[in-house]
C-alpha cells in the first residue's frame, strides 16, 4: 500500500482545496514558520482515524475548521486520502486498483468517515487498515519536536511500540 | 503473547545493531526489558555504549545524540516490521551537518521499504527528496501548496 | 506584595507591546493575570493576535511562531530588569531563514544591555557573534574549546 | 557585573582545564552534536548554584565528575567564574574590580564554594548577587529544547518569571 495523494480543504489553515500528489520514495515538504506544513501532518493523522484533540494540537473539534479571517468560510473540513493497493487489504477490497479514505467534520460538529466514497465506521478504517501496519499512533508517525522526547518517555510508554511488532 | 514479544525484542535488537553503527561510528546500543521479568508487563528501555563516552544513562546524552538514538530505535522497528509510510516533522532539527549527512543514508534506506513523507527546514535533506512540497502563505492566514517533482 | 506585582506586570506588557512587532510584523501580545483576582495567587497566561490568523489558545501556533512568542516575551522581561547576562541553548533551531534574521535583531538589542552567550548551529547567527567558541572532540570523550575573536 | 572568564576543569567532558574569555556583547558557542555545548552552560549554571540534579541533566552528583575512559581522572571538578565588578554587590565586595567565584567538586562527594579563593556557603553566592539580577533559575537562562516549552508550562509556573521582576 502506498499513499499516492493527500487531499485537503477546510481543514486549519486551508481555505482552499489542495493536493499533494507523493511519489514513491521521499517526499519533503518546506515552507516558513507558520505556513502549514506540521498542519498538514495533522490532516494525515486525522484522515487515518486519529481521535485525541491534543495529539492534533486542538481544544475542540471546531478548532479543525477553516477560521482564518479571510472571507470564504468553508461549511466543513474535508481530508481524502487516495491510497494505492497492493495486497495485505481485506477481502472486499483486494480488487480495486485505489482505494480512498476520506474524513469529514460539519460545522454542526457532526463528523463522518469514508471508504471509496461510502460512509462507514470509524471500526471499519480500522479492519481496513488491520494487517498493512498503517497505525496513526504507531512508531512511524514523529510529530515536531517529538524525536527527543522518545528517549525521555518511561519504559512503559515505550514498551508500546514494541507491541505493535508483536 | 509472551513468546512474540520476545521474539520481536530479539528481532528489533538485531536490526539496532545493523543501524546503530550507521549513525553513531563505533557505538552499540541494545533494548531491554525491565521493571518486571515477566514480557507482558515490563517496561522497554535502551541500553548505549559510544566510543570513549560515559553513557550511564540517557539523560547524560546531548540534545542531537538523543534524536539519533530515537531514529536508530525508530528504524530498527520500521526493519522488523515496515509499514507503508514513515512521516516525520523537522526530526533533523537538532542535527549538525555530518549527523544530518548520516540521516540522508537512513533515509535512503527506510524508502527501499517504505514511503517518506518529512517536514524539514535543512537543504541538506531537502536534496534527497525526490518531490519537494513548498507550503506558503502568501494571503495571511491561507496555506497553499506547490510541488515541485525532482527525479 | 500586590502593588509590586501589578506594576511588574504593566511594564512588562510595555515592553512587549515594543517588542513582539520587531518578531511578528503587524502581531500583537499581552500578558495578563488568571485563575484568581489577587496578583499574588494568580498565574501569568499570554494572549496573541497574528495578523489573519485565529489564534484562540496558544497551542494552535507553529513550532516556530511558539519559540518566538516565548522569545518575545523573555526579551520584554528582559528590557523591564535588565540582567547582567543572557544565555541560551539553541533557541533558533525551529526558526526559519526570516524568522533568524529578526531573532539576529533582536540579539542586537539584547546586547545593549546585557552581555549574551548563546549556542547555535546556524551559520546566520554566528555571523553577528563578537567572538566564537568552537567546541571539538578530537580525542573521543575529551572536550576542548578554540576561541576565535571577530571584532 | 559582566563575565570576563569562565574555567571549566574535571567537570562532564572538560578533564583539561579550559578557559573561555567572554566578550562583552554576543558570544557564540559553536560545534558538533555531542562536544561539549551544553555541558558548558551546565557548568554555567553549577558555579551560580544550581541544585537540581535535572536540571544539570545528571542523576547523581558524581555524574557532574569527568568519567571517560581517557586516562587522565582529575581528581575534582572545578568550575571558575571570573566576573567584572561595576557595582550592584553588597558593600564589603564594592572596592574589588573583580570578583571570583567557584565552586568546587570532591570525588569523595563533598562540595564547596568560594569567592575569591575564600570558602563561603551557597547564602553567600545568594547574598551576592542578590542585587544584580543574576539567578541560576531567571528568565535569563534557557535550556536547549526549553524554549517552545514556556508556553506549554502552566501559567503557576509562568507567574515564577513576573516574581522576578516584581
Ligand atoms: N482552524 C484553523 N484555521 C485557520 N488557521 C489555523 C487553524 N488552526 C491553526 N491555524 C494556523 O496555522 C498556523 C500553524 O501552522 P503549522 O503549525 O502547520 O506551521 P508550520 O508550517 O508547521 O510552522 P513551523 O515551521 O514553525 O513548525 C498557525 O499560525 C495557526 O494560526
Ligand atoms: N561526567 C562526564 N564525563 C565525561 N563525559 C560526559 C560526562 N557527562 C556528559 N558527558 C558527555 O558529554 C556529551 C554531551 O555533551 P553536550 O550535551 O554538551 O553536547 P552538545 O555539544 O550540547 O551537543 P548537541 O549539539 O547535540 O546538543 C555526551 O556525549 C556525554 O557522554
Ligand atoms: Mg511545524
Ligand atoms: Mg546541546
Amino acid at each position: 500500500m502506498r499513499i499516492k495523494r493527500l487531499e485537503i480543504y477546510g481543514f486549519k489553515s486551508f481555505p482552499y482545496r489542495v493536493s499533494l500528489p507523493f511519489p514513491p520514495g521521499i517526499s519533503a515538504i518546506v515552507g516558513p514558520n507558520g505556513s502549514g506544513k506540521s498542519n498538514i501532518m495533522d490532516a494525515l493523522r486525522w484522515v487515518l482515524g486519529e481521535q485525541s484533540l491534543k495529539r492534533l494540537r486542538v481544544r475542540s473539534a471546531e478548532d479543525l475548521l477553516f477560521a482564518g479571517d479571510h472571507g470564504r468560510s468553508p461549511g466543513f473540513a474535508e481530508v481524502r486520502l487516495v491510497l494505492e493497493n497492493d495486497g495485505g487489504v481485506p477481502e472486499e477490497f483486494r480488487e480495486l486498483p485505489e482505494i480512498v479514505v476520506a474524513r469529514r467534520l460539519y460545522r454542526s460538529g457532526e463528523s463522518e468517515y469514508l471508504i471509496n466514497n461510502r460512509t462507514c465506521r470509524l471500526k471499519d478504517i480500522h479492519y481496513l487498515f488491520l494487517d498493512t501496519g498503517v497505525n496513526p499512533r504507531g512508531y512511524g508517525l514523529i510529530d515536531q519536536g517529538e524525536v527527543g522526547k522518545f528517549l525521555e518517555r518511561s519504559p512503559q510508554e515505550r514498551r508500546f511500540f514494541l507491541e505493535e511488532l508483536a | 503473547s509472551r513468546r512474540k514479544i520476545r521474539e520481536a525484542l530479539e528481532l528489533a535488537n538485531q536490526k539496532l545493531s545493523e543501524v546503530f553503527p550507521l549513525l553513531f561510528e563505533g557505538g552499540r546500543a541494545e533494548l531491554y526489558f525491565t521493571d518486571s521479568d515477566d514480557p507482558l508487563q515490563a517496561g522497554l528501555d535502551l541500553k548505549v555504549k559510544l566510543p570513549g563516552k560515559p553513557v550511564r544513562h540517557l539523560s547524560m546524552l546531548s540534545g542531537g545524540e538523543k534524536a539519533l538514538c530515537a531514529l536508530a530505535v525508530l528504524f530498527a522497528f520500521y526493519l522488523v516490521k515496515p509499514g507503508p509510510f514513515c512521516i516525520l516533522d523537522e526530526v533533523d532539527a537538532p542535527l549538525d551537518e555530518a549527523n544530518t549527512l548520516r540521516f540522508n543514508e537512513l533515509l535512503k534506506r527506510l524508502k527501499e521499504h517504505s514511503q517518506v513523507i518529512l517536514v524539514t527546514h535543512n537543504p541538506r535533506v531537502m536534496e534527497i527528496a525526490d518531490a519537494l512540497f513548498g507550503v506558503t502563505m502568501e494571503e495571511k492566514g491561507v496555506s497553499k501548496v506547490v510541488s515541485v517533482k525532482l527525479t
